[in-house]
């Protein structure tokens, strides 16, 4: 929902378009509108699992930086956003007839692992790294 | 895939919690195995494993008031450690993905532990047994949820040797069957430690690694590769292994307690001085965090688990 808080278990810290998401956007306090939006890029979300209710099986971390994507991929698309072919072609649909198709999505385009320590079922403790946990890159797809 | 906008900036600093984490199982080992690095490594914990152990400990005091039925768990130091060395660029703001457990231990030797990515630590769960301790120490370990980790590339069997108290050391009769070296009671030049299987009702003890115990100054883990007899186990039945001392020429049984093994009497080792079977396995296939939920799901169902009002609003 447009405008609604993160949810339980994420909060977003600052507020500022990440550089790692490679957005190059100021957006930050512009007004709503086009040229306020900001174009898709890396943001904070900062993941707790303590609000999560999971920290009665996880020991650590117990919070971590995840990042999310956000922001318009809109006409025209920027190269660092390596865009599918299908991504531009939607996205020129879009600009042409608004409703014809949507925009392209803003969604993550690389994401990287984190090691966990836990305590399984069996009450053992183990370490294991979880694939795709934090967003590197942002990308329009 | 909309755009989302008017999004509450929040700054929530990270936990600063305080606290060292010394690490008993690290003072020096025999072998240094992959997770030996880890082991040994020094520096405090991280805040974050500092607060686990703590939180931890509460839940095991039943300090919660949660479900009482839940078993203490008391994460080793060695698991610890292996998060620490392993997962300190990936707790570190903006910092770069994590290296998986293979990075660390292709070092150590590049073998197969370099393949897995998952550690799972087996605590002892025998009893103590004043027999046992005279004769050789017997561990037991649960290795049931091996079934779902995969496959098995490597295990280890530590097992700490605290070198021994001086009431602890042999008596004159005893040296002298050591051998004419015998009376140099803290080297034991000729005591050799045997790691065996436990007999069964079908089958003999299986002898899997005989060593030197050598000269002990300070407490150090003897490491064991377990992986082939880990991987030949029924994993529905209790993994059971044996470790006796035997010294002098006529190879004659020693007390483990000699060698630093154990503690005498019934005295049963605090947890992080427990014996620990470590397995390095590789999933399959792709797992996600779906697959755990699901399994604490299961476990939680199981009779005499009844959740607790608060995981019953989560769930």
């Amino acid at each position: 929902t447009p405008g609604a808080g993160p949810g339980v278990g994420a909060r977003v810290t600052g507020g500022v378009g990440d550089p790692g998401g490679g957005s190059g956007s100021p957006s930050a306090g512009r007004a709503p509108g086009r040229r306020g939006r900001s174009r898709c890029g890396r943001k904070p979300l900062h993941v707790d699992f303590k609000e999560l209710g999971w920290d009665d099986w996880i020991i650590a971390p117990l919070d971590y930086e995840a990042y999310h994507c956000e922001g318009v991929c809109d006409f025209p698309l920027r190269s660092h956003l390596e865009p599918t072919n299908h991504a531009i072609i939607q996205t020129l649909m879009n600009s042409m007839a608004p409703e014809a198709a949507p925009p392209s999505c803003c969604v993550p385009a690389k994401l990287s692992p984190i090691s966990i320590l836990y305590i399984d079922a069996g009450n053992n403790v183990v370490y294991k790294q979880y694939e795709d946990m934090v967003v590197e890159t942002c990308g329009c797809r | 895939c909309r755009p989302r906008h008017g999004l509450e900036a929040a700054a929530v600093p990270r936990a600063q919690g305080a606290g060292q984490g010394g690490d008993p199982g690290g003072g020096g080992g025999a072998r240094r195995g992959p997770s030996e690095a880890a082991s040994m490594a020094d520096g405090p914990l991280s805040p974050s494993a500092v607060e686990a152990v703590a939180r931890v400990t509460r839940l095991s005091a039943g300090s919660t008031g949660g479900n009482r039925s839940s078993p203490s768990v008391v994460p080793h130091q060695f698991m610890l450690s292996l998060y620490r060395s392993l997962s300190t660029r990936a707790l570190a703001p903006g910092g770069a993905p994590a290296p998986a457990p293979a990075s660390a231990t292709a070092s150590a030797g590049g073998n197969r532990r370099a393949l897995a990515d998952t550690v799972t630590g087996f605590a002892d769960q025998a009893p103590p047994d004043d027999a046992s301790t005279e004769t050789g120490q017997r561990f037991l370990f649960d290795v049931s949820s091996l079934a779902d980790a995969g496959e098995v590339v490597a295990a280890e069997l530590r097992v700490l040797r605290r070198a021994p108290a001086a009431r602890d050391r042999p008596a004159k009769q005893e040296a002298a069957a050591l051998g004419e070296f015998g009376e140099a009671l803290g080297a034991q030049p000729f005591a050799l430690l045997l790691l065996s299987t436990c007999p069964g009702a079908a089958r003999g003890p299986r002898l899997l690694a005989s060593r030197p115990a050598g000269p002990l100054d300070s407490a150090r883990w003897e490491v064991f590769d377990v992986a082939d007899v880990v991987r030949q186990h029924r994993l529905e039945l209790p993994l059971c292994l044996a470790l006796r001392a035997v010294g002098g020429p006529s190879r004659s049984p020693l007390a483990p307690r000699l060698l630093g093994l154990g503690l005498p009497g019934s005295l049963r080792p605090p947890p992080n001085e427990r014996a620990l079977l470590v397995v390095f396995s590789r999933a399959r296939t792709k797992e996600n965090l779906f697959q755990e939920l699901r399994a604490k799901g299961r476990a939680r169902g199981r009779p005499g688990a009844a959740p607790s009002a608060g995981r019953r609003k989560r769930r």
